[in-house]
């Protein structure tokens, strides 16, 4: 544990009076050892690093007599206010009806946090419209169409074979005949290196332009975390991040790399597998997690 | 490695920025870069070349594993498990499709009850390849499925046959309980059943893949891994820590979401990618 880790760096220091840069030197080197444990991508990780250096040698941590302590405040610190800071609250401003897309690679949650949004936007006394955009995947309409049925939202009636820039502009079009208020888009899974598919996502964003477009990413994931947030956000501009399967033991560093590449902030987490498993983001929460 | 003429701390630093960054994690490339060291040491690696050669050596050796089961039995049946969204489902297609190439009969139980259209999703895949999908309604027992749908396939008589199982995170006791109850079940109807369980890994998952290893293992079994999603950027190098520690052997990888998209796990190519 990082804790025990600093604690043993400072212990040997013990009785030699203040600390040197040397030693901050080493509490350092553990605390990047955490992170990279933690799945935050390498280059993230040494710019942190060099973040809290200043800070690290300053006067809280040498004169400390609680030095390694005083390492972990500050790193937890850095790390949450890295992570918030933003609103993470969704942008459902604008005449009726709002749009949200939710994009990401393959088998990330976004047929199932496209359902758990609806259930939460209608919780909180808005219409909200289910569309399958994915006309790819095996059963994906399906998909949507029984969480649809499962959490009482109506999804609009896709057929396989459509385009799904089409799907989107005829899905808003219904949406705004029936009275909804909020459209959420559920996107085909893809790679991020997928050129042709990226530029549907870019054409359905030109057609519909969402309020929200929110990458889709599971908490899972490693290094790759800063090629995955900078294509998608280049090429689209998100607005935000959800990250899912969060009920699970991974670290989450995946979450600080986003956050680093795309600017944007985490909106939600998706800690389960039904409905109801969507959470708000707490920074500080995925610090202490991520620094373990 | 480009560009670079000396053996020096420097191209070191940048040896652990590439394996790091190639989710080898921590523990591992530290192992590899002190194992390079000492051959340093001993003036047994003069040029980048030779270096770059020596690690290649060092990452085959973490990722070799014993050789695949050889199939003895008709039916042959082979388990599919993982946690969510890994691929198991269009793995589990492309498998089959593989069989029908070769003059096999696959078929396919479709044992995961929970997930919207899980079934669904496995029987147009189904019907893509050629294999019957036998399932029971939504909801329904899992072992119960896997079962009566044992029972269903040894009256027909079929070469392989692949159970889909739900995905599920690892620490979800409730869950690996259900899956050990599964595995059982197989075991009860056919013995020596589940002849195979192969675990599906994505290749974009950090160091949580050996966690997910580690208790799979430990709860059912596991007799071969297979890497998905190796078409992104995503270098899947924990899967050399996965091998290393659990002794698993590597079987395929998936590279792309249609049936040809699997390709045996070949180490030299897997550490060549990430050395590029
Ligand atoms: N444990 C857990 N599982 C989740 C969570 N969110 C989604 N899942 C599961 O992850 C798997 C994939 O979810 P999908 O919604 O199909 O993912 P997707 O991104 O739409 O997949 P594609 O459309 O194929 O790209 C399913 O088994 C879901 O039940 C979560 O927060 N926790
Ligand atoms: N690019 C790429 N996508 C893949 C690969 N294998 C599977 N997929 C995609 O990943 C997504 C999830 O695949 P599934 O087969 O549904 O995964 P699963 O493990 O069965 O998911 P759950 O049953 O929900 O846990 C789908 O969109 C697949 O097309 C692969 O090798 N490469
Ligand atoms: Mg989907
Ligand atoms: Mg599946």
């Amino acid at each position: 544990r990082l804790s025990d880790k600093l604690a043993a760096v400072f212990k040997k220091l013990k009785g030699r009076g203040i600390l040197t840069e040397v030693q901050v030197d080493e509490a350092l080197r553990e605390v990047r050892l955490a992170l990279l444990e933690a799945d935050v991508n390498y280059k993230v990780t040494k710019a942190f690093i060099e973040r809290i250096r200043q800070r690290a040698v300053g006067e809280e941590v040498l004169r400390s007599l609680t030095p390694a302590q005083q390492v972990i405040k500050i790193v937890h610190e850095e790390l949450t206010q890295l992570l918030g800071g933003e609103s993470p609250r969704l942008d459902l401003s604008g005449r009726p009806p709002v749009a949200l897309m939710l994009v990401g690679l393959q088998g990330s949650g976004k047929t199932t946090t496209c359902a758990k949004l609806a259930r939460r936007l209608k919780s909180q006394g808005r219409q909200p419209y289910l569309v399958p955009a994915d006309v790819q995947r095996p059963a994906a309409i399906e998909q949507l169409k029984r969480l649809g049925a499962d959490c009482g939202v109506e999804v609009y009636p896709t057929k396989a074979g459509q385009n799904p820039v089409d799907i989107a502009a005829a899905a808003m079009e219904a949406a705004y005949t029936a009275g909804y208020d909020t459209v959420i888009l559920d996107t085909a899974g893809r790679l991020h290196i997928d050129g042709a598919l990226m530029a549907e996502l870019k054409a359905i964003r030109e057609k519909v332009a969402p309020k929200e477009i929110l990458l889709v990413a599971d908490a899972m994931t490693g290094q790759d975390a800063v090629q995955v947030g900078e294509s998608f956000h280049d090429l689209l501009k998100l607005t935000g991040v959800i990250l899912t399967k969060m009920e699970g033991d991974a670290r989450g560093g995946a979450a600080l790399s986003m956050r680093e590449v795309t600017g944007r902030p985490i909106k939600f987490l998706g800690v389960g597998e039904k409905l109801d498993a969507l959470e708000p983001f707490h920074p500080d929460r995925l610090a202490s997690r991520i620094l373990g | 490695f480009a560009g670079r003429k000396e053996v020096d701390a420097a191209l070191l630093d940048e040896l652990e920025e590439l394996l790091i960054t190639a989710d080898l994690g921590v523990d591992t490339t530290l192992h590899l870069i002190q194992a390079l060291k000492e051959k340093l040491k001993r003036r047994e690696l003069g040029e980048v070349a030779r270096l770059k050669a020596a690690l290649k050596e060092e990452m085959v050796a973490l990722a070799k594993g014993p050789p695949p089961k050889e199939i003895t039995s008709r039916p042959w049946v082979v388990l599919l498990v993982g946690v969510n969204g890994v691929g198991k489902t269009t793995t589990i297609a492309k498998l089959a499709h593989q069989d029908r190439q070769q003059g096999l009969t696959p078929l396919l139980i479709a044992a995961d009850t929970f997930r919207a259209a899980a079934v669904e999703q496995l029987e147009i895949w189904g019907q893509r390849v050629g294999a019957p999908v036998i399932k029971q309604k939504s909801g329904a027992d899992p072992a119960a499925v896997v079962f009566d749908g044992l029972a269903a396939a040894l009256a027909r008589g079929v070469d392989k046959i692949y159970i889909d199982t739900a995905g599920r995170l690892h620490t979800k006791v409730n869950l690996m309980e259900e899956l050990k109850k599964i595995h059982r079940t197989a075991a009860k109807k056919l013995p020596g059943a589940p002849h195979e369980i192969l675990l599906i890994l994505d290749a974009t998952t950090g160091q949580n893949a050996l966690n997910q290893a580690r208790l799979f293992q430990e709860a059912v079994g596991v007799t071969g891994i297979i890497l998905t999603k190796l078409d992104g950027t995503a270098k899947g190098g924990m899967a050399l820590a996965v091998a290393h520690e659990t002794g698993i052997p590597l079987r395929y990888i998936g590279v792309g979401e249609s049936l040809e998209d699997l390709r045996p796990f070949d180490a030299e190519a897997f550490a060549a990618a990430i050395l590029g």
